[in-house]
This record gives C-alpha cells, sequence and structure tokens, in this order.
C-alpha cells in the first residue's frame, strides 16, 4: 500500500527535524504513482503534489506518529479538501414541479441512477416522477418503465417519441395533474463530443426550468473523466456528480479529476445494481480508497 | 510532442504524457519508453514512428480473427461488467455474421436486468434473426442450454449468448457465469467455442482487474474492446493484452449495427496520435 511504500521512503528521515525539498521527493513520486493507477488525470495529479508540497514542506517533523504517517495525513487532508464536503443537498427550488436532469457517456449507469434517485427522494416524504428522455437507445423506455414499477414511482408515458424537449414538456404538465413534486429527466448517454447531442441537453436546459444537472460517471473510467467533466460542464452547466459502480474495485481517481475541473459537488454515489443502492458522498472513504 | 526536431528531456515528457493520458498506465508506458530509448532515434519524426512500431509489435501477434467455421453450431458467450456494450456489441457481431451468410440465433440470458430481454428483442428484430428467451429472473443458464438446443434443432451456425454486466469482485456473479459455460459443457465440451470479454475503451487501469479476473474464472478467449470513436484512446488493452495473451478480435466503434471494426495493430498504435 502507499503507507508501506512511504514508509520505506521515510525510513532515513528519521532523526531529522523537518520535511525538506531533498526527502520529499521520493514521497512525492510514491503518491504520484498512487494516484495514476487510480486513474486521477496526470494534470490533475501534478497540481495536486505541487499543492501537498507547499503544505508539507517546512513541517516540524512530529514525534507522536511517523514521518510516513504525517506525510499521509497531508496527503489525505489535501484529497479531502479538493474532493469536497459530503453533501446531498439537492436543490427544490421555485415553482414546482423540481426537475433534475441526469446526463453522462453511454453505460454509466444514468438510468439506473435516475430511479435510485426517486427511490431516495420518495423516502424523504417527496412526490418524484420519472421521464425517459432517451428516444434512442432500443427498450430505454421499458428500462426506465419498469424500474419506475418496482418503486412505485409515477412514470411519464408516452406513445411516439417525439423529441426530448417536447416529451420534458408535457412532462411538466403530466407532473401537475398527478400531484409529482419532483421530476428526474433520464437522457441519452452520448459522447461529449457529438456536438448535435450536446445541443439537445443545451436545449433542455435553456427551455425548461431545470434545478439539478447531474453527470453520473462510471467510477471505473480513466484519463478522459477530465475532458468529459470539462465538456459536459461548458455545455450543459452541471450542479453536481453522481459517481457509479463503486461496489467494485476501482479506485476512482475519476471522481477527483471532475471535481476539480469542475468545481461541483459529488451529490451521491452508486454502489450496487439494485434501486436502494445509492448512498451520500464521503469524501473521506473516497480519499482512502484513492490512494490504495 | 513533434513540434521541435530534436529529441530532448522535454519530449521524453511529452512522449510520457501522451501514454499516460492514454491509459498506457505508468508501468507500461515506462516500460515503452526505456525500449525506445534504447534505438538512439534521431529525431522526433523517427520517434514518433518507433513509438507506433513498437506497440504495433506488441499488439500483431493478438490481432486475430474468430475462426467461426470450425465448428457448428459455433457457439459465443459474451461477458463483461456492466454497461461496457455487451448487448449492442451482439447486435454488431450477429450483422456480421449475417453478412457472411450465416444463420445466426441470439440467447438472452440476461435475465435479470430491467428490460435487458426487450433490448436484444429489438435487435433481433431489426436484423431478422431468432431470439430465443425466457421470462424475467429465469435461469440463466438454462436459457443459455435453450439457445444451444434451438440452434442445434434448427441446425443454424451460429449461437451468440447475451449475459448480464457484473463487477468481477462478485464472485456468486463470477459463478454464475461459470455455471452457464457448464451447462453448455454438458452438450459439448467445445462449448462456448468463444468466450468474448467486452472491455470499454473510456475506462481506465480497473479494465486490467477486470480481465485477469474474468479470465481466471471462465477463460476469456477473446476481447473486443467498445467506444473506441470517443476521445478514449483505450490505451489499457496493450497491459491487458500482452500480459493475460488474449487476442483482440474488434472494436466497437459507435453505436449502431455497422460500427464494428475487424481490430488493427497499427490503427490501433496510430490512434494514440489523433
Ligand atoms: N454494480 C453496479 N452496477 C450499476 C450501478 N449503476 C448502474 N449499474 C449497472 O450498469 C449498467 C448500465 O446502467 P444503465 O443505468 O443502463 O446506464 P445508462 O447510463 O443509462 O446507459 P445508456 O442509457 O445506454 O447510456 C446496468 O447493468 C446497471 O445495472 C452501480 O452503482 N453498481
Ligand atoms: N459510442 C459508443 N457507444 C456504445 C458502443 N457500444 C455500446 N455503446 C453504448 O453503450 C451503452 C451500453 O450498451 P449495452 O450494449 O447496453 O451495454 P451492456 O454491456 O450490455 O450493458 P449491461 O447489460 O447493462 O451490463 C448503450 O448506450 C450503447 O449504445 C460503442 O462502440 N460506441
Ligand atoms: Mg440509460
Ligand atoms: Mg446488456
Amino acid at each position: 500500500t502507499l503507507t508501506d511504500k512511504l514508509g520505506q521512503v521515510f525510513k532515513k528521515l528519521r532523526g531529522h527535524g523537518r520535511i525538506t525539498e531533498s526527502n520529499i521527493t521520493e514521497a512525492l513520486r510514491e503518491v504520484r504513482i498512487a494516484l495514476l493507477e487510480a486513474d486521477v488525470h496526470l494534470k490533475v495529479v501534478k497540481e495536486f503534489l505541487e499543492r501537498v508540497k507547499e503544505k508539507a514542506l517546512g513541517q516540524e517533523v512530529l514525534t507522536s506518529v511517523t514521518p510516513a504517517q504525517q506525510f499521509i495525513k497531508i496527503v489525505a487532508d489535501e484529497l479531502v479538501n479538493v474532493l469536497g464536503s459530503y453533501t446531498s443537498e439537492l436543490d427544490f427550488s421555485g415553482k414546482p414541479p423540481a426537475v433534475i436532469m441526469l446526463v453522462g457517456l453511454q453505460g454509466s449507469g444514468k438510468t439506473t441512477q435516475a430511479a435510485k434517485l426517486a427511490l431516495f427522494l420518495r423516502n424523504k416524504k417527496r412526490k418524484p416522477g420519472l421521464v425517459c428522455l432517451d428516444i434512442y437507445r432500443p427498450a430505454a423506455y421499458d428500462q426506465l418503465k419498469k424500474l419506475s414499477a418496482q418503486i412505485s414511482v409515477p412514470f411519464f408515458e408516452y406513445e411516439k417519441p417525439k423529441d426530448p424537449l417536447n416529451i420534458a414538456k408535457e412532462s411538466l404538465i403530466f407532473a401537475d395533474k398527478v400531484g409529482v413534486d419532483t421530476l428526474i429527466f433520464d437522457t441519452a448517454g452520448r459522447l461529449h463530443i457529438d456536438q448535435e447531442l450536446m445541443d439537445e441537453l443545451k436545449a433542455l436546459r435553456n427551455n425548461i426550468k431545470i434545478n439539478e444537472v447531474l453527470l453520473v460517471v462510471d467510477s471505473m473510467i480513466g484519463q478522459e473523466a477530465l475532458n468529459v467533466a470539462e465538456k459536459f460542464n461548458q455545455e450543459v452547466k452541471l450542479t453536481g456528480l453522481i459517481l457509479t459502480k463503486l461496489d467494485g474495485d476501482a479506485r476512482g481517481g475519476a471522481a477527483l479529476s471532475a471535481k476539480s475541473v469542475t468545481g461541483v459537488p459529488i451529490k451521491f454515489i452508486g454502489v450496487g445494481e439494485k434501486l436502494n443502492a445509492l448512498e451520500v458522498f464521503h469524501p473521506h472513504r473516497m480519499a482512502s480508497r484513492i490512494l490504495g | 510532442i513533434l513540434g521541435k526536431s530534436v529529441i530532448d528531456d522535454v519530449v521524453w515528457e511529452e512522449l510520457e504524457t501522451l501514454l499516460i493520458t492514454s491509459d498506457v498506465g505508468i508501468e507500461t508506458s515506462s516500460t515503452i519508453i526505456k525500449n525506445l530509448r534504447k534505438q538512439n532515434f534521431k529525431d522526433t519524426a523517427s520517434l514518433k514512428k518507433g513509438l507506433i512500431d513498437e506497440i504495433t509489435k506488441l499488439l500483431v501477434p493478438y490481432s486475430q480473427t474468430i475462426d467461426f467455421n470450425r465448428n457448428k453450431p459455433f457457439v459465443i458467450m459474451v461477458v463483461g461488467v456492466n454497461g461496457v456494450g455487451k448487448t449492442t456489441t451482439i447486435a454488431k457481431l450477429a450483422k456480421y455474421f449475417v453478412d457472411k451468410n450465416k444463420k445466426v440465433v441470439l440467447g438472452a440470458a440476461d435475465t435479470f436486468r430491467a428490460a435487458a430481454i426487450e433490448q436484444l428483442e429489438i435487435w433481433a428484430k431489426r436484423l431478422g434473426v431468432d431470439i430465443v428467451k425466457q421470462k424475467e429472473n429465469a435461469d440463466p443458464a438454462a436459457v443459455a442450454y435453450d439457445s444451444l438446443q434451438y440452434t442445434k434443432a434448427k441446425d443454424y451456425d451460429v449461437l451468440i449468448i447475451d449475459t448480464a454486466g457484473r463487477l468481477h469482485t462478485k464472485s456468486n456473479l463470477m459463478e454464475e457465469l461459470k455455471k452457464i459455460k457448464r451447462v453448455l459443457q454438458k452438450v459439448s465440451m467445445d462449448y462456448p467455442d468463444e468466450t468474448l470479454l467486452i472491455l470499454d475503451a473510456t475506462l481506465g487501469q480497473n479494465s486490467i482487474n477486470q480481465a485477469k479476473v474474468f479470465t481466471e474464472s471462465i477463460n476469456a478467449t477473446g476481447i473486443i474492446m467498445t467506444k473506441l470513436d470517443g476521445t478514449a484512446k483505450g490505451g489499457v488493452l496493450i497491459n491487458v493484452v500482452t500480459s493475460l495473451r488474449i487476442p483482440v478480435y474488434f472494436v466497437g466503434v459507435g453505436e449502431g449495427i455497422d460500427d464494428l471494426e475487424i481490430f488493427d495493430a497499427r490503427s490501433f498504435a496510430e490512434g494514440l496520435f489523433e
């Protein structure tokens, strides 16, 4: 583990008074390796190491902990600092229905997370409704409809799918009619470089009052997490992130890349395929997971 | 990287950046760079060609085509973690075989995920191929067995079995896949002729864990890497293929039925520079 490796590096530090530029270089190199193995983007790793170095230099080597423990604490604290507070605060302000839109790459877990969010909100005594804006993927509508039925949440039914903007507008009427106070929009998976589909999201954002736009990111994603998060944020202005499939063994460095480039909070994590597998994001847990 | 013509430390660093940000991984990148340093390139243009040659050389032994005529029916089982593109790739594979005048059957053995059967049914209908399915939550091994019996009874050529996505860390789900294999082996020890592991090009180093576990548990015999139409380069494939020695048959380059290409080592290597 990183702690063991740093233990080796800092064996030589015993008896020295301070953490200095020279004795920290090797330690930083070990952290660099750990973060890159965790899929944190190289650019984000470089910036992160600079900040850790600044924080660590000149610190007194404490006698109550080993230098490795002290250094790891600096690294972990800085990670937690970047990853942000635990909050699953969602904005429900304005005239109902509040609208939460899920966006992201193909297969990241949007449809499943949409249903999980609906269950989460129902348990918080809100009245959620689910809307399928994915008119492309075979059986996308059936998938969300089945999930809605599993959790007894109203699902906006329509016959011939027109375009997502049309469906979205009609779902607002549906919400009023059936007493839904929070609509969750499931959108089609799309590439951040598909301008036509990014414009489709822009049109939704510009024509419907949307309270939350959450980017759903597969925690196993690699270096591209940075570019994907940045592009989605530029095109559609995100309000939060959901990191999925954390029940696996991916280190999830994408959390650091996506959070640092967008500045928006990680609001939830997906930890399984069942609809109750949605948790509030805990930065400390994520930090130790990333460090390995 | 090739703005300047002289190879200096800045160029080596840019090369490392290129490899790491392409998900090649830190260890594999450093091995590739070590090998390139030994070769004394005279300028950056030949260094670039050297890198493409190096990666091509690593991957070419594993760039193979499926020998689907070696058995009848030829049985393919498709596996992988959640959301990587198994079901869509099966549709593309079916088209590949249909275009070669093969009679194809699809086995809807993902009996777990909401509307998984409906999703495959739509593809079957679009392709004009038969699909064998049971109710949602039926035993996947039973569906696999049924689809094999159906394919044999009809004397069709290729059976492609879809399975539910599953994380390799879930041992009970890996057991489920082993059971599907055992049930097929009851009919013939040849079966399945291919166990295709689907890897998603956008994923990072976790693909190595996926490939290791899927190979160890159920012996993946080939790889298809999807979503190479995005910006991800799929660099982790180099480590996966060379350490596990599994062939790569195809790459997925889009969401449509024709978006399947035969894997080409050199194009993949050149893709790192796009
Ligand atoms: N293990 C695990 N699987 C998940 C999680 N969230 C979603 N999945 C699975 O990931 C796969 C893809 O989920 P979907 O919800 O269909 O993904 P999507 O983003 O809507 O996909 P597209 O609409 O095609 O872009 C399914 O097999 C889900 O069951 C999670 O937190 N953990
Ligand atoms: N851009 C792109 N999208 C793809 C590709 N292959 C599959 N997809 C998309 O990825 C998403 C998931 O595809 P599926 O075929 O449902 O994936 P799966 O592995 O069967 O998912 P589960 O059964 O839920 O585990 C869909 O939106 C597909 O259209 C590809 O090569 N390129
Ligand atoms: Mg979906
Ligand atoms: Mg599937």
